[in-house]
């Protein structure tokens, strides 16, 4: 299983429909400081089901909608699309591509679908359960976990341990 | 609970031995130690024993800001490899390491991705140049990120 | 107390603005702000206002990592101009920085360097290059450190 | 007033005496991952006074001496010496000159040394008094300060304001 694509609209500092196609092996992402390449990281947690806005850099979750710049409004609205490769059969659903989307408006109400059709988060949680696509199992290692996992205050390398176990 | 943590722990440990000799030396002594003789064993802390290029410090507090990215990605990766996730972002861990280093580090990633999909964001050329597939965001319009592909060929400028 | 804290603060805040505009653009906006109405005013936390390139950030953590970096090297850079030291250590505080960012940095550096005395570590070919001396520490023998001279025409391979 | 010149022997990674001039204006330090450049920095912050073993990277003092390798024999004492060119008056002492020199044995005794004469710490803290050099007001900026700052956990940032108050 890997991820084909990834589409966001309205997503932080994406304010345009932009489609990122990605290679089985390696896909890289350049460009320079503060044009929107760890947006696309945050885009990616955050459409895997992530609850918890200080792992996007936001102290709101309301805060990864597009909010504007002196020459364009703010966006009432984010959403990102994420497609997998069902090649070795491991998500539990007959077909051979899933995508799963997620919106969010400043009203403050989300939408979670699969495949187009509308469901629940529980429902995304459970297609990737033991997958380890879950939004904290897989995996974006930063030069920030560097110094923590080596400083290990509060032993937070034995709960990464305990979370892998 | 303790017994599935156990067997997590040596798996995480064979690991982080096999990526610290593939970014170190092939000699090169580490290794991950549970504490002894503590009152709750399920709080027991890990320790990081790491030896790089045959030096004997006396802990990683002691190593440089390189040596100590290459054993905290080794760690890192140590659990990811654990887990089956089946693809990995790496956001800028290269930033700290020289060139001779940089070299290394990029020929672990190839060498894994036959079995995980990586998605790597760095400034340096060498990364960037053993990816199939590269992007370069840029920001024309202030504040208003766009996307543009980027074939091989253009790498010279795109740091 | 609090008199001389408040001129500080002051001397603090002009120079933080000076050194941010000289790492971003000039009509860029920043800010140091004390909390108003806390109970205890000697425990009153200072915030940062950052807005680079015209951007609205709602706060410093939606900065970008190079962004940031900017911002807290102004910073720092701010405090350190306030006390009358003669020299200030750089250690590779250029590496999350692009090209464009390097070479603003570097100029910045070299403009202040008539007053202050510079100490820069770091692996950035740009960077190096604005020094009057350089130096070249290597590990011939494992665990030894040694120095060498080096000449600026061999910038290209010390990386 | 500027530092003419660094010499350091059997301090962490530099057994052998080895000595650093430097400009009056920008001084860069190159060199490979391990090599000892931040080395370089410590022993800096070491001959000017500081007492703290964890600005060492260090988790006690006897750490920064050459503790030996595979070929090696560990050193017994390590020993820094720095000079300054006084050519503004602001230290206050007669000479145009000043060198001060700090030694530690594996004992743990340790010596201090203005121009080669037997001192105390508190006479070289004093001869640094008011000029921003005592080992804790010089300024060394590192990376992983960047993210203490921004975080400012415990109301950090508002004690260095207060420090240089
Ligand atoms: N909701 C939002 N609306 C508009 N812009 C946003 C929003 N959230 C974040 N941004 C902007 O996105 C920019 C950060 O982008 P990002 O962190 O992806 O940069 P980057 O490409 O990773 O840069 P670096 O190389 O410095 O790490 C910031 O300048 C921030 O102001
Ligand atoms: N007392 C000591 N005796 C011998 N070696 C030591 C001692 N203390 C530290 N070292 C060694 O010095 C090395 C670290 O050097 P340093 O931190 O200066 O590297 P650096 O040049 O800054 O590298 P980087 O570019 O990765 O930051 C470590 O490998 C460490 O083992
Ligand atoms: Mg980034
Ligand atoms: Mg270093």
């Amino acid at each position: 299983m890997y991820i084909s694509e990834l589409q966001l609209q309205g997503f932080k500092s994406f304010a345009h429909k932009t489609k990122v196609s990605f290679d089985s092996g390696i896909t890289s992402i350049v460009g320079p400081n503060g044009c929107g390449k760890s947006n696309i990281v945050d885009a990616l947690r955050w459409v895997l089901g992530e609850q918890r806005p200080s792992l996007l850099r936001s102290s709101a979750m309301s805060n990864v909608i597009f909010n504007g710049t002196a020459q364009k409004k703010a966006l009432g609205m984010a959403e990102v699309s994420l497609t997998f490769v069902n090649d070795k059969g491991i998500l539990p659903i007959e077909y051979s591509e899933v995508t799963i989307t997620r919106r969010l408006y400043r009203s403050g109400d989300s939408e979670y679908l699969i495949n187009n059709t509308s469901c629940r988060l529980k429902d995304i949680m459970e297609l990737f359960m033991d997958t380890g696509m879950g939004s904290d199992a897989y995996s974006v290692i930063e030069l920030k976990m560097v110094e923590e996992i080596l400083n290990d205050k509060n032993n937070d390398r034995r709960r990464l341990f305990e979370e892998a176990a | 609970a303790t017994e599935r943590f156990n067997k997590t722990f040596e798996q995480i440990r064979t690991n982080f031995q096999k990526v610290f000799k593939t970014l170190f030396f092939e000699d090169d002594y580490c290794d991950l130690i549970i504490e002894k003789d503590v009152e709750d064993p399920l709080e027991a802390r890990i320790e990081i024993k790491a030896q790089p290029r045959g030096k004997r410090p006396s802990g990683i507090s002691q190593l440089s800001g390189g040596e100590k990215t290459l054993t905290a990605i080794a760690l890192l990766f140590a659990i990811y490899l654990v887990k089956p996730s089946p693809f990995c972002v790496l956001d800028e861990v290269d930033a700290p390491l020289d060139d001779a280093n940089i070299e290394r580090f990029a020929k672990m990633i190839k060498e894994f991705s036959h079995d995980t999909q990586f998605i790597i964001i760095t400034h340096n050329k060498k990364t960037m140049s053993k990816a199939e597939m590269m992007y370069g965001v840029t920001m024309p319009e202030t504040g208003v990120s766009r996307l543009v592909g980027v074939k091989m060929g253009d790498i010279e400028d795109a740091a």
